[in-house]
């Protein structure tokens, strides 16, 4: 997660 | 990006490449668990929502489309174009068993909770358990085709390489994310004694017949 909790894994 | 991520990644295209040459090129879906990409194709629904609320890259975007169109196209195949070929009786798993447990764990453990938080949680808790029905298939027949030896390794494979992606992260970027570690991690050794046979067997040119 980034600091705005997105996910970049798939 | 990593390496180890990029070939998890090509690893898992790779396994749907796989499953649906076999299934274009020999008509049929004998010996697939239709129960299975059901699963899948819930796990990828539920864990790729945020297509529509966040950006990430194109390559994020793109891979998620693939997958969520993909395992509808699998399961248009095997129930309706190819249907007739179907190993109904052996695919008797119940999934059930599987969806409702990781409903209740996901609203149990999960990091937010929030709609997309949880239903993210499910699908990495379903995508561990996804593959049972398929391994079950082969347990109650016996035996596989190459080809579908060639897909379950391929999908076995992602993640794993998922887990050095992990360890990777988190020492050279302090990342981890503790849930799909842990589901990671019981996902691949749920296929350990498959890869054993793989190796074992299929390698070298054998079929993947189960000892009696």
């Amino acid at each position: 997660k980034d600091e705005f909790g997105n996910k970049d894994e798939l | 990006m990593n390496l180890f991520r990029l070939a998890g990644d090509l690893s898992h295209l790779l396994a749907i490449i796989i499953l649906l040459i076999k299934i274009w090129k020999t008509r049929s879906c004998a010996g697939l668990s239709g129960k299975s990409q059901i699963l899948f194709a819930l796990v990828y629904i539920t864990r790729y929502l945020d297509l529509v609320t966040t950006y990430i890259s194109l390559y994020n975007s793109f891979m998620k489309v693939i997958f969520i169109s993909t395992s509808l196209a699998t399961i248009y195949l095997m129930y309706s174009k190819f249907r007739a070929t179907y190993d109904k009786n052996h695919d008797s798993f119940r999934i059930e068993f599987l969806i409702i447990p990781c409903v209740i764990l996901s609203l149990v453990i999960n990091s937010n909770f929030t709609v997309l938080e949880v239903l993210w949680t499910f699908s990495i808790y379903l995508e561990s358990v996804a593959i049972l029905p398929q391994l079950f298939l082969v347990s109650k027949t016996g035996e596989a085709e190459s080809i579908t030896s060639h897909y379950l390794f391929a999908l076995g494979s992602y993640r794993a390489l998922y887990i050095l992606n992990w360890i990777y992260r988190y020492y050279a970027e302090g990342h981890y994310e503790l849930i799909a570690i842990f589901a990671g991690c019981v996902q691949t050794i749920l296929y350990c004694d498959f890869f054993y046979l793989y190796v074992t067997k299929v390698l070298k040119g054998k079929k993947l017949q189960l000892p009696a």
